[in-house]
């Protein structure tokens, strides 16, 4: 499991917060203000009161520990690129910080981080292209069991078709496309062989992956 | 294609009417303020500014006439909650809210809203998900030609196994799961047979799933 820094616990911070959690992972919140934090301090794995403006503050948390440090401070323009530029120096491996329009999103990936979420843009694209057509469903929420997800195909499976390893069956995966070259070939025939340099990108449960990944 | 009416054109209402207009929908804007719409007023089929509290102004835009209505207005409780019941009460076939907290969606759900959307909440899972995991995508967003949607099958599949029908290769179709009372059984094997009373979900490009709605 991962351990997740979240640095301002507005709306989306504390989603997140609750959902990283809930997935089982180790979360440590830091607000300038405690009203923010009260609900989530008791599932917390740590908690901190603290202006991340103020380096000294910044500096305790070991940012660098942290699989993934997020930056939820949308409408201060100036405080959210300066925390996620100081994170960026003291070592934090990975940095998303939240924008709330696009110049803030442009700003924040030219100064320390990885990748920016802005939840406005985001969920009106999803509901759009959701809603513009027929039937179409966000299917990895339906069932929290199944996932999407990209990995490589196995040591033994090169050189073979999809056919002859009869993924479906033996693995329990079923290969939605192939990425190669950053291009993605969708529906791939059975009679596709396997490569070394490709991709797979694949439905399968969790049972079924972390099988698949015990056979590395 | 779909008509769509947008009320409230902040920066949800501003993306969501940008992406439907991409996708080849038709877009009426309405807004109280005329600066918010313009750079969208080229490209909406209609736009119109107005209070849409005040009735008549609610009532000149047919709002009866729309596949969809969208109530994009967050930071007021009150007007969001009016224009939404207006709506309905107005005949509007399916009405899309925007929340900025949980009360908010639970009193727009109870007072005519069909669906809500709360951004900070909805990327915030979704962020969540994905990073807590290992590779895990969203594989929607890699390929928009590639969807994942819920379809019946047809009519001449009825009593013959996936297999027979050869749905890969003969229709273009991946199906993920299906869907019967409620459950989800996922990565059905080649074996099974279809049942008139069971949605599949299916990963398949819009080309191949257009020419399989020709077939219904
Ligand atoms: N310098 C700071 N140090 C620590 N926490 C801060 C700092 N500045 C703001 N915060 C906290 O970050 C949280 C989110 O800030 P803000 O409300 O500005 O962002 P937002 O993106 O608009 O929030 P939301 O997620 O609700 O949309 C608040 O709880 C605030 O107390
Ligand atoms: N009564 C009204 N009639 C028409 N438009 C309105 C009305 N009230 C607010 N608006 C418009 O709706 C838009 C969005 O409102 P507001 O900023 O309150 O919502 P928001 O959800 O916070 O926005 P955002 O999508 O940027 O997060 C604004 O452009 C505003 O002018």
């Amino acid at each position: 499991k991962k351990s997740v820094l979240i640095i301002g616990i507005g709306r989306f911070g504390k989603y997140l917060a609750l959902k990283f959690i809930e997935l089982g992972n180790e979360v440590m919140i830091v607000d300038k203000s405690e009203d923010t934090m009260t609900d989530l301090i008791p599932l917390a794995a740590n908690a901190q009161i603290g202006d991340c403006t103020n380096l000294e503050v910044l500096n305790s948390l070991g940012a660098s520990n942290f699989d993934i440090c997020f930056v939820c401070i949308g409408s201060n323009f100036q405080t959210s690129i300066e925390i996620t530029s100081q994170l960026k120096d003291l070592g934090a491996k990975y940095v998303v910080a939240k924008a709330d329009r696009e110049l803030h999103e442009k700003f924040l990936l030219r100064n320390g981080a990885d990748e920016v979420i802005f939840p406005e843009k985001e969920s009106a694209n999803k509901a759009a292209v959701r809603l513009s057509s027929q039937n179409i469903i966000d299917f990895i929420e339906l069932s929290p069991e199944y996932y999407i997800l990209e990995t490589n195909p196995l040591e033994q499976w090169i050189g073979k078709t999809i056919a002859e390893v009869d993924v479906r069956d033996k693995y329990g995966i079923n290969i939605l496309a192939i990425k190669r070259d950053n291009q993605i070939h969708q529906l791939p025939s059975a009679k596709h062989v396997f490569r070394k340099d490709e991709q797979l990108i694949v439905a399968t449960n969790k049972t079924d992956f972390d099988s698949l990944l015990n056979k590395k």
